[in-house]
Formats: C-alpha cells, sequence, structure tokens
C-alpha cells in the first residue's frame, strides 16, 4: 500500500 | 493520468499564468491578496520538495517548476517591481496569515502518512492549500470590487479543485486501493470554500447587487 502512495499529482 | 486531472492541472496552470500575465500587462494587482499569493509560493516550494530526487514523469517536473516560477513571479512583481507594487492594496490585504500557517505546520506535525521531513513538508503544502485563499477572499469582500483580475483567478481555481474531487472519485473507482485522505478531506474543505464564494457571487450577480462574503 505503501508504494501506491507515491505522489504523482500536482 | 485522467482527464479530470489533466483539466484541473491545466485550469490550476491557466489561474495562475493568467493572473501573472495580467500584473506582467496591465502592471497593477488592485485587488489581488499578497497574503494568498505567499501563501501559494509556500505551497509549492514545501510541496514540490522532491522536485529533483524523485521523478514521476517530464510532465510532472514541467508543470511543478512552472508552478513555482509562476507564484514567485507574483510575489515578485507584488512586492518588488517598482509600478505593481505601488498598486498593491496594501491596508485592506490584512488577513494575518501565520494565523493559518501555524495551525497548518501542527497538524502536519500531528497528522501526516508518515513522520518524514519531506511528509510533513508535503501534508503541510496540502493543508495549507486547503485555507490559502482566504486573504484573497476577505479583500474581495472588503474592497467590494469583483474585477476580472480577481474574479477569473478565484473562479478558475475552484473550477481546478472540482476537477481534482472528480478526478480522486475517478481514481478510486479504477485504481485498486489508490486512498488519499489526506488529500482528500483538505481538498474537499478547500472546495467549500470556494463554493461558498461562488454561491454569494452568483448571488451578487444575478441581483445585480455588491458581493457581501459573509464574515
Amino acid at each position: 500500500a505503501a508504494a501506491d502512495n507515491v505522489k504523482d499529482e500536482l | 493520468m485522467n482527464l479530470f486531472r489533466l483539466a484541473g492541472d491545466m485550469t490550476h496552470l491557466v489561474s495562475v499564468v493568467v493572473l501573472l500575465l495580467k500584473i506582467h500587462t496591465i502592471k497593477s494587482c488592485a485587488g489581488v491578496s499578497l497574503k494568498t499569493q505567499e501563501l501559494y509560493a509556500l505551497v509549492f516550494a514545501a510541496r514540490y520538495l522532491d522536485l529533483f530526487v524523485h521523478f514521476v514523469s517530464l510532465y510532472n517536473t514541467v508543470m511543478k517548476l512552472v508552478f513555482l516560477a509562476s507564484s514567485f513571479s507574483i510575489v515578485w512583481y507584488m512586492r518588488k517591481h517598482k509600478i505593481v507594487r505601488r498598486t498593491y492594496d496594501r491596508e485592506h490585504d490584512t488577513f494575518r496569515h501565520h494565523f493559518i500557517v501555524l495551525p497548518c505546520l501542527v497538524l502536519a506535525l500531528l497528522i501526516n502518512e508518515r513522520f518524514t521531513f519531506r511528509e510533513v513538508m508535503w501534508a503541510f503544502s496540502i493543508y495549507l492549500e486547503a485555507v490559502a485563499i482566504l486573504p484573497q477572499l476577505v479583500l474581495l469582500q472588503r474592497t467590494r470590487n469583483i474585477d476580472n483580475l480577481t474574479g477569473q483567478y478565484v473562479f478558475f481555481l475552484g473550477a481546478y479543485r472540482v476537477l481534482y474531487i472528480l478526478n480522486w472519485i475517478y481514481r478510486y473507482f479504477t485504481e485498486p486501493h489508490f486512498v488519499h485522505w489526506i488529500s482528500w478531506i483538505a481538498g474537499i474543505v478547500q472546495t467549500v470554500l470556494y463554493a461558498d464564494f461562488f454561491y454569494y457571487y452568483i448571488i451578487s450577480w444575478k441581483n445585480n447587487v455588491k458581493l457581501e462574503l459573509p464574515a
């Protein structure tokens, strides 16, 4: 789940 | 990247770039809150710390650079440019924005995804963005002038927030365990602030009366 918290939004 | 998010980023880009171009062209920042512009520059500075260490995509990097450059340019114009700075409405733009920054910082220290410097700064930037528009809304209420410069600026920012909520709904249903409580709650709070402004803005526009924002 941590991987999904990659901040890909501005 | 879904359409809602791309449209949201483009609308956000338009709001900042149009404001910068207008200030540059008419050499005036009448009606614009310097406090809000400073808060936005701080939001981008705190959020894009990973600009050079964490490459997501060319689009992501370019947009971060554009947001940083345009928000700091607007602050520079309003503080340093010899002509523009004289048109800054200093005595009405009195929102004590340190009353905003400190609570956001404390909240970020308490509620974050991981207690690391970058994560706390990221959460701080999310909370700060949610309330960064307040000095601008207060200034609009004080000066009663919804001239096109600020009206359009607030409108595009509001549209960007609505599009981002649609983006989160879309991603929630299309990506397994896409969950970002911090962004979602702060984003909803922020959008409510705009909704409130739009409600009074449309009412005042319909009845052709001065905009009356509640205290």
